[in-house]
C-alpha cells in the first residue's frame, strides 16, 4: 500500500453491513408496542428483550450494535480486506414523543463512526487514517435531517458529515465531498476501488429531487461526478464496486435518475463489478436492464 | 377465460405499479423498523422482474431451436445467455442489522488469483491533481448550466452529459461478466437468531451468571446460508448466474419459499 508504505495481506473477502439503526432510547424490558422506549409492557409478549426482537418494529438496542461489532472484531476482522457500510446509523423518526433532532443524528453518526474506527483502525499508530481494514461508509436517508431531505452541498450537513467521516474520506476529496457527499476509496491501490454514492440525490422521496434531467438538480450534478470518476477508473485500468444506501431500482429512484444510473452501470460494464446497497432490510437482488434504460431515455428525449 | 385473463392483467398492473410507485421511505418513516408489505413486494419482484428474465431466457432457447431450422433469420434479440447477461447489472440489496427481520450481514469473496503477478501500477496523475481538476470542472459545469438556464433566448440544446457514451466494443467485459481478477466468487450470509440469543441470555442470567459474561456467551452470528448451498447453489456470482437463479425462482415454488425465507433472514415472516 503506497499510501502507508506497508505491505498488506489480501484475503479476497470483504464485508457488507447496513442499517444498524441503533436507538439509545431502547430500554430492555419496556413495551414493544411503544417502540421499546421505556413504557411498562402490558403483557409478557410485549417485553423488549436485551438484544431486540425480530419483526417487532423497534430499532436496534445499543447492545445489539455493540455485540455485533464485537463479534465481527473477533471472528471476521482478520479475514477481510475492506468493509462496505451502507448507512442509516440512527433510530427511525417514529416516536412522536421523542422526535429526532439534527444534533442527535450527527451525534449518533459520530458515535457509530468512532466504533468502526476503533474496530478497524490500526491500533499501533497515531495516524487516524491508517486502517487495518478500509471502511467505506455511505449516507442513509435517516442520517439526515429531516429524514430523506438532503440538499446539494456545500451545506452545513455535508460539512458536518465530512467532519464525522474525515478519516474515511480521502483528504484530497474534501472539496468535492462537500458538494456531493460521495467519494472514491482505493481499496487495492491502482487496482480496485469502491465508490460511496450519495443516493439521496437520486431518491424520489427526497423532496429536493425532481428528476435527473434539469442541470440544476442534485442528481444531474451527481451523475456528472459519477461519469468523470468512472472514466478515470477505466483510464487507470482499475475495477470498481458501487455502494450506497438506497438501491437504484425503479421503486426508489426518480425514473430519469433510475434510467440514467442504470445506463452508466451498463456502459461501464468493463469496470463495474456490482452494486451493494441497504435501506430495504431484505436480502435479495434486482437485475437492471441497461438497454431498456437507453431506450427509455431515448423515448424521453 | 377472458374474464380470468382480465383479472390476471389487472393484478400484473398492480404489481408493476407497486414496484414503481410504492414509496419505501414513507413506509419506513411511519412504521420504523416494522416489516410492512415486504411479502407483497417480493411477490411483485418475482412476477415482474424475475418473470421477464425467465421469459427472455425462454426466448433464447426458442431462438436456438428456430435457428436450427431457419439459419439466416436476423434478430436484434440476444441469442445466448452471455449476450442477454451483458444487458444487465445486479443490484445487491443487503439484510439489515436493525431487527426488521433477524440481523444479518454478508461476507463477499472475490478472485485475487494473479494479483501478485499483475502488471506494475502504471504511473498516472496523482489523485489529488485529478480531484483538483475535477472540482474545477464541476464548478464550471454548474455555473455554466445555471447561467444558460437563466437565458431564455438560448435555444441551443447542449449535450446531456449525464447520458454516457456507448462502451467501445474493443474493451472486453469486466469481472461481473467473465471470470477474472476481482470477479465475485462466493458469499456467506450471516445472521443472529435473536430468539435463540435472548432465550440463552435470560436462561444464563436467571441462574445468577454475570450479565456481561452471559451476553458475550449468548450473542453470536451464525452462517445462514452461502451462495453455494442447496437448493440453488450458484457456480459463481457472475451476472448470468443471477439471471439463471431469477429464472429458476419463477418456476419452482419450493425454491421460491426458501429464497423468501432467506430474504427475510430466517425470521419466519409471513405477511398473512
Amino acid at each position: 500500500d503506497p499510501r502507508i508504505g506497508k505491505e498488506r495481506l489480501l484475503y479476497g473477502r470483504f464485508l457488507h453491513i447496513t442499517d444498524i439503526h441503533p436507538d439509545r432510547l431502547y430500554k430492555e424490558g419496556s413495551s414493544i408496542d411503544y417502540v421499546c422506549h421505556g413504557k411498562e409492557p402490558s403483557k409478557k409478549r410485549d417485553y423488549a428483550p436485551k438484544f431486540g426482537k425480530a419483526m417487532a418494529g423497534c430499532d436496534s438496542p445499543v447492545d445489539l450494535m455493540d455485540h455485533t461489532l464485537r463479534w465481527i472484531g473477533e471472528h471476521l476482522k482478520d479475514k477481510i480486506d475492506f468493509v462496505i457500510w451502507t448507512g442509516d446509523n440512527i433510530r427511525h423518526d417514529n416516536d412522536r414523543k421523542n422526535p429526532r433532532t439534527e444534533f442527535q443524528i450527527f451525534e449518533m453518526n459520530e458515535i457509530v463512526a468512532g466504533k468502526f474506527q476503533a474496530l478497524f483502525g490500526n491500533q499501533n499508530t497515531e495516524d487516524p487514517r491508517d486502517f487495518d481494514v478500509d471502511i467505506i461508509p455511505s449516507l442513509g436517508n435517516n442520517d439526515v435531517f429531516p429524514h430523506n431531505l438532503f440538499a446539494m452541498g456545500p451545506t452545513l450537513q455535508t460539512r458536518e458529515l465530512y467532519r464525522i467521516w474525515s478519516n474515511f474520506v480521502p483528504q484530497e476529496q474534501k472539496r468535492i465531498f462537500s458538494r456531493s457527499a460521495s467519494f472514491l476509496t482505493e481499496v487495492i491501490p491502482g487496482k480496485l476501488a469502491v465508490l460511496s454514492i450519495n443516493t439521496l440525490y437520486l431518491f424520489k422521496a427526497n423532496p429536493l429531487v425532481d428528476n435527473c434531467n434539469s442541470r440544476k438538480q442534485p442528481g444531474y450534478q451527481s451523475l456528472i461526478w459519477l461519469g468523470y470518476i468512472l472514466d478515470e477508473i477505466r483510464a487507470r485500468g482499475m475495477k470498481v464496486w458501487l455502494s450506497g444506501h438506497v438501491p437504484p431500482i425503479e421503486k426508489n429512484f426518480d425514473s430519469s435518475c433510475f434510467h440514467k444510473f442504470t445506463l452508466w452501470t451498463y456502459e461501464y460494464r468493463d469496470i463495474i463489478i456490482g452494486g451493494l446497497y441497504g435501506h430495504m432490510n431484505m436480502d435479495h437482488f434486482i437485475p437492471v436492464d441497461g438497454k431498456k434504460a437507453r431506450k427509455a431515455l431515448t423515448r424521453q428525449v | 377465460e377472458e374474464s380470468h385473463k382480465f383479472g390476471q392483467d389487472e393484478e400484473d398492473q398492480f404489481d408493476e405499479l407497486f414496484l414503481q410507485s410504492a414509496d419505501a421511505a414513507s413506509e419506513v418513516h411511519l412504521m420504523g423498523a416494522s416489516p410492512v408489505g415486504k411479502e407483497t413486494y417480493m411477490k411483485s419482484v418475482r412476477k415482474t422482474i424475475y418473470q421477464k428474465i425467465h421469459d427472455k431466457l425462454e426466448e433464447i432457447v426458442d431462438n436456438i431451436e428456430i435457428g436450427k431450422k431457419r439459419k439466416k433469420k436476423k434478430t436484434t434479440k440476444p441469442k445466448t445467455l452471455d449476450e442477454l447477461s451483458e444487458r444487465y447489472s445486479i443490484v445487491n440489496i443487503g439484510g439489515s442489522i436493525v431487527p426488521t427481520f433477524n440481523p444479518g450481514f454478508r461476507v463477499w469473496e472475490y478472485n485475487i488469483t494473479g494479483l501478485e503477478q499483475g502488471t506494475q501500477i502504471q504511473q498516472f496523475k496523482p489523485w489529488n491533481e485529478f480531484f483538483e481538476d475535477l472540482e474545477k470542472k464541476l464548478q464550471t459545469e454548474f455555473l455554466d448550466e445555471v447561467a444558460i438556464e437563466g437565458v431564455e433566448s438560448n435555444k441551443v440544446r447542449r449535450p446531456d452529459k449525464t447520458i454516457p457514451k456507448k462502451k467501445p466494443e474493443s474493451i472486453p467485459l469486466g469481472p461481473a461478466y467473465e471470470p477474472q481478477l476481482f470477479s465475485p466468487t462466493k458469499f456467506v450470509q450471516y445472521f443472529a437468531d435473536l430468539k435463540e440469543i435472548n432465550d440463552e441470555y435470560y436462561g444464563k442470567t436467571d441462574s445468577g451468571n454475570d450479565n456481561s459474561k452471559a451476553a458475550k456467551e449468548a450473542f453470536k452470528f451464525q452462517v445462514e446460508y452461502t451462495s453455494e448451498d442447496k437448493p440453488y447453489p450458484m457456480e459463481s456470482l457472475l451476472v448470468k448466474d443471477f439471471l439463471k437463479l431469477a429464472s429458476d425462482l419463477t418456476q419452482d415454488n419450493k425454491l421460491w419459499e426458501i429464497f423468501k425465507e432467506r430474504a427475510f433472514i430466517s425470521s419466519g415472516y409471513d405477511e398473512d
